[in-house]
C-alpha cells in the first residue's frame, strides 16, 4: 500500500454552511480536531455559501461527523476511501513501477 | 525520446528531471534547460526555455506549475505543454508562429522540494519544506509568500521573482496551474479592483474557457481572482501583474471535487488537451489583439 497505507479510513467529505452560526461551529471544531482542508485553502476564508471540503482522518472521523450531525450542518461524503482512492489514481502500470 | 515518455502518468521529480534532462539533450534547436537557484532543501530549480532560439528581441510567457505540492495535474500539464510544442512545431502554424515568436519558460515544477515529499510522505502536503525558528510549523504556502510583511519569501519564491524582473521587458504573460475547481482567474485576487487593462485580459480568459470548453464540454468560471474564488493576497499572478507582467493569469484545473487532487491519471489526457486550446487561445490572442 502507497504511503504505509496511512490514509485508510480517512474520507473527504464537503459542507457548505448556511449561517454565521454554523460557520462558527465549524470554525471551532476545525480548530479542535486539525483536520487538512482541500477548499478553500485556508479555514479564514471559510462563509455563508463557501463549498467547503475536509480530509478527515480515521482518528478524527467519528468526532467530527457527529458534530455536524448534532449541529444540522449537512454535508457529503465525496471520498469514503481515501486509501482506496489514491491507490485508483495511479493506473496499474505506474502501481507497478512505484512499487 | 518523446515518444516513449509516458505523458498519461504522473512522473516523480527525478522522473522530470531526468526528462528535461533529455530534451536538453535532443532538442537543441527549440529546447534550452537551465536552473535558476536551490530550493530550501537544496535542489536544483529548473526551467524549460522553450521557442526557436534567437539574438533578437522575443517576447516570452511564463508557465509554472506545482506551487502546491498536491496539485499534481499542474505538472503533469508543463509537461505535456513541452511535448505538445516539440511535436506540433513542423505541422501546425498556430504553434509554429508562437514557437518562433515567443520564448515559453516552463517551470514543471516549482516547489520541487514539496513536491518530493508528496510522492514519498504525504500525498496531500501542500506548502515548501523549510524551518523557521519563529513558528513550529513545517513549510509556507508558496503562493501567500510574494512580498509580504508576515514573513520572508521563501527561496524558491525568491529565485523565481529575480529571473522574473530581469526578464519583466520580454515576459508579457505570467500563467500559473493549479488545482481543483475548474478556473480561470485574472487580478485581483488580494483586493475587490478591476485592472486597468480589464478588457483586453477579460476578452482572453472568455474565449480561453470557451475554447477549452469545446474539447469535451468541461465548464471553466473565469474572472478576477478576488470575486470568482476569494480574496488572498501575497500570491504570485497579483506579484507578477503589479511587477509590470501585463498579463497574469491562474488556471485552477480539474476536477471540482469528486477526485480533487487524486484526479486519475485517465484524466490527464482530456484535461491537458483542453487546458492546451486555452493556453494557446491566450497566447495567440495576447500577441495579437493587446497592446
Amino acid at each position: 500500500h502507497p504511503y504505509g497505507n496511512r490514509y485508510a479510513g480517512d474520507k473527504v467529505i464537503r459542507l457548505t454552511p448556511r449561517t454565521e452560526e454554523e460557520v462558527f461551529a465549524f470554525k471551532n471544531i476545525y480548530r479542535r480536531l486539525q483536520v487538512d482542508l482541500w477548499q478553500p485553502s485556508s479555514i479564514s476564508y471559510v462563509s455563508e455559501g463557501t463549498v467547503t471540503d475536509v480530509h478527515i482522518p480515521q482518528n478524527a472521523s467519528r468526532t467530527l461527523l457527529t458534530f455536524l450531525q448534532g449541529a444540522r450542518i449537512q454535508y457529503t461524503v465525496l471520498i469514503e476511501d481515501l486509501q482506496k482512492a489514491v491507490e485508483n489514481e495511479n493506473n496499474l502500470q505506474t502501481q507497478r513501477n512505484r512499487r | 525520446s518523446l515518444s516513449e515518455y509516458n505523458y498519461e502518468v504522473y512522473h516523480s521529480l527525478e522522473d522530470i528531471q531526468s526528462w528535461m534532462y533529455h530534451l536538453n539533450q535532443t532538442q537543441p534547436s527549440l529546447v534550452q534547460v537551465f536552473s535558476i537557484g536551490r530550493s530550501y532543501e537544496g535542489r536544483p530549480l529548473f526551467i524549460l526555455q522553450l521557442g526557436r532560439k534567437s539574438r533578437a528581441y522575443k517576447k516570452a510567457v511564463w508557465i509554472d506549475c506545482g506551487i502546491h505540492a498536491r496539485e499534481w495535474i499542474g505538472p503533469a500539464f508543463c509537461q505535456w505543454f513541452a511535448r505538445e510544442a516539440l511535436l506540433t512545431y513542423k505541422t501546425d502554424p498556430a504553434m509554429r508562429k508562437m514557437l518562433n515568436h515567443l520564448y515559453f519558460y516552463i517551470m514543471p515544477v516549482f516547489n520541487v522540494d514539496g513536491y518530493h515529499f508528496s510522492w514519498t510522505h504525504d500525498r496531500f502536503w501542500r506548502k515548501t519544506r523549510s524551518r523557521n525558528s519563529r513558528f513550529h510549523c513545517r513549510g509556507v504556502d508558496a503562493n501567500r509568500n510574494w512580498k509580504v510583511k508576515w514573513c520572508e519569501s521563501e527561496p524558491e519564491v525568491k529565485a523565481v521573482a529575480d529571473f522574473l524582473r530581469q526578464h519583466r521587458k520580454h515576459v508579457r504573460a505570467y500563467l500559473s496551474f493549479h488545482a481543483y475547481a475548474q478556473m480561470l482567474l485574472y487580478p485581483y485576487s488580494y483586493k475587490h479592483a478591476t485592472i486597468p487593462n480589464f478588457g483586453c485580459v477579460e476578452i482572453a480568459a472568455h474565449k480561453a474557457v470557451k475554447a477549452l470548453r469545446s474539447a469535451h464540454g468541461i465548464r471553466y468560471r473565469h474572472g478576477p481572482a478576488s470575486q470568482t474564488l476569494y480574496i488572498s493576497s501575497g500570491n504570485s499572478m497579483d506579484w507578477a501583474y503589479k511587477n509590470g507582467i501585463p498579463y497574469a493569469f491562474a488556471f485552477e484545473l480539474r476536477d471540482t471535487g469528486q477526485f480533487g487532487f487524486l484526479l486519475p491519471e485517465m484524466l490527464i489526457k482530456p484535461t491537458c488537451t483542453e487546458t492546451m486550446l486555452a493556453v494557446k487561445n491566450i497566447t495567440l490572442h495576447l500577441l495579437k489583439k493587446c497592446p
